[in-house]
């Protein structure tokens, strides 16, 4: 119930009307929505129970580690009513042929398998909510310094989802597990999307906020 | 710490 409360509203992308499509565009948008993102989703991870009582170190570890998941986790969950698009924002609808032209073709279908994957088991906001917390608290982040604290935010996460499926989904015990499951594909994509905007920050030729930059640095 | 200030300031943040 407290993940559903924080879940934040999503955001508008406000393409620049005043400059003719390009890939530049498209990415410049796209960098300028991460980084609105990004500030809301480090307000959100502050209303995860138990998240703020991990030290500052390692708050800020688990984010540098996992914010790239929790904005991919955002766009699949609005995507999952839509056939072959990404809703990146209400406003910001990406198809394939929008992929194309702004370079993102091989990032957003590896998303779409995202979307596929949850459509097919009819993700629900309970267990979006929930998998996106586990996904920061299990985000691997090599500096921890209290790994049994981050230990036990994972445990009463991963205790919620099961609660929530024992009640809501007795028909399939295996649910839980199903969706932790799917985590693996999630980390796979995140590193692909960060490793295409490291080597588009490279480029210089998308001008990118600091948050963004300063997360994709610390992944570097 | 240093090269990460934003973050830092956002978890700070009350709000």
């Amino acid at each position: 119930s407290l993940l559903l409360v924080a879940e934040p509203e999503g955001i508008f992308a406000m393409p620049d009307p005043t400059v003719p499509e390009s890939d530049i565009k498209a990415l410049t948008t796209l960098c300028d929505l991460a980084d609105r993102e990004l500030v809301v989703n480090i307000g959100w991870a502050k209303h995860i129970p138990g998240f703020p009582s991990l030290s500052l170190a390692d708050q800020m570890s688990l984010l540098q580690s996992g914010w790239m998941e929790i904005l991919i986790l955002r766009v699949v969950f609005r995507s999952l009513a839509l056939e072959d698009k990404l809703v990146y924002a209400e406003d910001y609808i990406m198809d394939e042929e929008q992929s194309k032209l702004a370079g993102l073709l091989d990032l957003n279908n590896a998303i779409l398998q995202l979307v596929k994957k949850y459509k097919t088991m009819g993700l629900e906001k309970e267990e979006f909510v929930v998998l996106k917390a586990i996904a920061l608290a299990n985000s691997d982040s090599m500096q921890i310094e209290d790994s049994e604290a981050v230990q036990r935010l994972q445990d009463v996460l991963h205790g919620a989802l099961q609660d929530y499926e024992a009640t809501n989904h007795p028909e399939d015990p295996r649910r839980a597990g199903k969706l932790i499951m799917t985590l693996p594909l999630l980390r796979q994509t995140a590193a692909r999307a960060v490793q295409h905007f490291c080597s588009i920050k490279q480029d210089g030729r998308v001008p990118m906020h600091k948050l963004f930059l300063e997360l994709l640095e610390a992944k570097a | 710490k240093e090269k990460h200030k934003i973050l830092h300031q956002l978890l700070q943040n009350s709000t």
